[in-house]
Parts: C-alpha cells; sequence; structure tokens
C-alpha cells in the first residue's frame, strides 16, 4: 500500500459519504444519476465476487464490503425512499449500451476464460464508462449543485490517484495490471472536462453551469 | 500460459 493507493481508495470513500450525505441530510437525490449508481453497483458486485474465494487483508475485505453495501443503500434511497425527487426525465441513457459493448469485450480480452476472471475483467472496463450517464444528466440540465460536484470531483479523483499508485508500483515493484491501467486512463479521460469546470468554477465559488 | 495478476486492488 502506497500513499497514491491510500489516498485513492479515501477520496472513493469520500466520495460515497459526500453522496450519500446529500441524499439523505436534503431529502432528495435530484441531480444524481440513478443509472450511473445502478452501473457502480454492478461494478462492485461483479469485481468483489472473490470476498467469497479469496482473502487479501482485513482492510481489502471491509473496504470491499463497504462499497457494496452503500451502493445497494444509494439504490435503495434513490428508488424507494426518496423516489419522488429522482430526476428520472434527466436521467434517460441507455445503460445497455454501456453494459452489452464491455461484456462483449471482457469476454475477449481478459487474463483467463473462467466466471470469475471474465466478471472482474468486466467490472473494470464497465466502471471506466459508468459515469457517463451522470455527466449526460449534468449535461442535460446544464448544471450541478455544488455537493454533487464536490461528490464528482471526489469520485474522478480516485481513479486519478490510481493512475498514479500504478506509476508508483510499476516503478518500485515492477508491478502492473494492463487491463486496470488502460481502463484507468480512459475513466480518468472521462473526467477531464468535469475537473476543469470545477476548478475553474466551483472551487472560486461559483455554480457549476455549463455554457448555454 | 499468461499468469492471472494478484487482486490486491479495489
Amino acid at each position: 500500500m502506497n500513499i497514491f493507493r491510500l489516498l485513492g481508495d479515501l477520496s472513493h470513500l469520500l466520495a460515497i459519504i459526500i453522496l450519500l450525505l446529500k441524499i439523505w441530510k436534503s431529502r432528495s437525490c435530484a441531480g444524481i444519476s440513478g443509472k450511473s449508481q445502478i452501473l457502480f453497483s454492478v461494478v462492485y458486485t461483479t469485481r468483489y465476487l472473490d470476498l467469497l474465494t479469496t482473502h487479501v487483508s482485513p482492510y481489502n475485505t471491509v473496504m470491499k464490503l463497504v462499497f457494496i453495501f452503500t451502493s445497494y443503500a444509494t439504490i435503495y434511497l434513490m428508488y424507494v425512499k426518496f423516489k419522488a425527487t429522482y430526476d428520472h426525465n434527466h436521467d434517460t441513457f441507455r445503460i445497455e449500451f454501456l453494459l452489452i459493448p464491455t461484456f462483449i469485450l471482457a469476454l475477449l480480452i481478459n487474463h483467463e476464460f473462467t466466471v470469475l476472471e471474465v466478471l472482474w475483467t468486466f467490472s473494470i472496463y464497465l466502471e471506466s464508462v459508468a459515469i457517463l450517464p451522470q455527466l449526460f444528466l449534468v449535461s442535460k440540465t446544464r448544471e450541478a449543485e455544488s455537493i454533487t460536484s464536490h461528490y464528482l470531483f471526489a469520485l474522478g479523483s480516485y481513479r486519478a490517484l490510481y493512475l498514479l499508485n500504478w506509476v508508483y508500483r510499476y516503478v518500485v515493484e515492477s508491478h502492473y495490471e494492463l487491463i486496470a491501467i488502460i481502463s484507468g486512463v480512459v475513466q480518468t479521460i472521462l473526467y477531464c472536462d468535469f475537473f476543469y469546470l470545477y476548478i475553474t468554477k466551483v472551487l472560486k465559488g461559483k455554480k457549476l453551469q455549463l455554457p448555454a | 500460459e499468461e499468469d492471472v495478476p494478484a487482486k490486491d486492488e479495489l
């Protein structure tokens, strides 16, 4: 565990906490894409199936369980408890356009053709694009609340910090995992436009608003 | 056969 990896995990955890607190405190999930949240649940469920077969460390196990549990809790809040506030008119991204190609890609490009390995690979590919419905929602409504921007910034930073972790691990441990690295690069690139708006607007106290 | 890298990351 290096500092980039730890900061990445903490940033990921922070993003989840910000999102849950935002929904809970405001009693509203307006501006949040339920489609992206469903995709994240699929990502964690398919990636962490190895909880049943391998033990890495208590830290690893606890974090995996937290990510799985909180992703389902978020879906419960959005689709059951605060259903009336869910922005379904704007959350119209067709998730099968992400689920099907990433699954096919996982069947074609993986380390080993086994159920667990293909599902792990699928989760990595799917995670890299899972934020698209959320970015699509923001682009449709042309704005995001500050708290939603903080959530997106923390969530985007997590994989960016993992990129630094992979550089560190390659240099220090000669360890590298191409599937995760390439997907992580794609994932981070998708956030770049948002990062730019966050730094130039939200950090200066302005609301994140897209030009008309 | 290619080795499957260890999954110690999240």
